[in-house]
């Protein structure tokens, strides 16, 4: 999605440092 | 491979016992066995301290120690709950709890505000938010002008602050979150669900731990 269709919270959190799953990633 | 076999993690300042993690958490025992072997790969990938060091943490989640976050940073400091500069095991565990699939709404809620509550006021400020859309643009290598990040910010506001004073408190975000649920949908892990069938090597060693 567009960053212009997302509200300001929905753009933020697409953010890698809240991808916490990553740390389960071998 | 971390640097403590899991025996020897009892002696890391913070260890807690695992039943008593379970009992507080949305973990089960095994689940919490299971996540030592995580946790001390992390705890032990540069200081060798059995502790959670930023730049360890920057490491597991970026693969790049020197790579700076807000919302790594963020997070760090939530599960940082002591706030002495490193998360030890209970921490991990019961900040990792937040992120089950099991674990409350409202539980989710509250930590996705405070997390977005960057200065710890107790409120999303708008410059708090803007700093954030900004630090996201900037690590998502996207431009746009000045103008058009100032409507994305006021539109939000004008959505989520409904009492108009300027900052966005917890009832407000409640009220944004279950109108907008997909902004906690990073707040859940499905791999928590089921960590000992998603990581069968975590379950061999705790069950040949548990015979010993």
């Amino acid at each position: 999605a567009s960053p212009l269709t997302m509200n300001a919270f929905q753009l933020i959190s697409t953010s890698q440092g809240l991808n916490l799953g990553s740390l389960f990633e071998k | 491979m971390g640097c403590f076999a899991s025996k020897s993690l009892k002696r890391v300042p913070g260890y807690e016992e695992p039943t008593l993690l379970a009992a507080e958490t949305a973990f089960s025992v095994s689940e919490v066995e299971a996540l030592f072997e995580l946790f001390n790969k992390i705890s032990c990938s540069i200081i060798r301290d059995g502790l959670i060091h930023k730049e360890e943490f920057q490491l597991a989640l970026f693969r790049n120690q020197k790579r700076r976050n807000l919302f790594a940073d963020r997070v760090f400091d939530l599960f940082d709950y002591k706030r002495n500069g490193v998360i030890e095991f209970g921490e991990f565990i019961r900040g990792l709890s937040v992120f089950h699939p099991n674990a409350s709404y409202d539980s989710k809620v509250s930590f996705a505000y405070r997390l977005y509550d960057l200065r710890n006021t107790g409120f999303i400020e708008r410059e708090e938010l803007k700093e954030m859309v900004l630090a996201l643009l900037h690590e998502s290598d996207l431009v746009l002008s000045e103008d058009l990040i100032e409507l994305i910010v006021d539109k939000t506001f004008s959505e989520a602050d409904s009492n108009g004073d300027g900052k966005i408190d917890l009832e407000e975000w409640k009220e944004f979150v279950s109108k907008n649920p997909s902004l906690i949908r990073n707040m859940t892990l499905p791999y928590l669900k089921d960590i000992t069938g998603a990581f069968p090597s975590f379950v061999e060693q705790s069950e040949v731990e548990e015979s010993e």
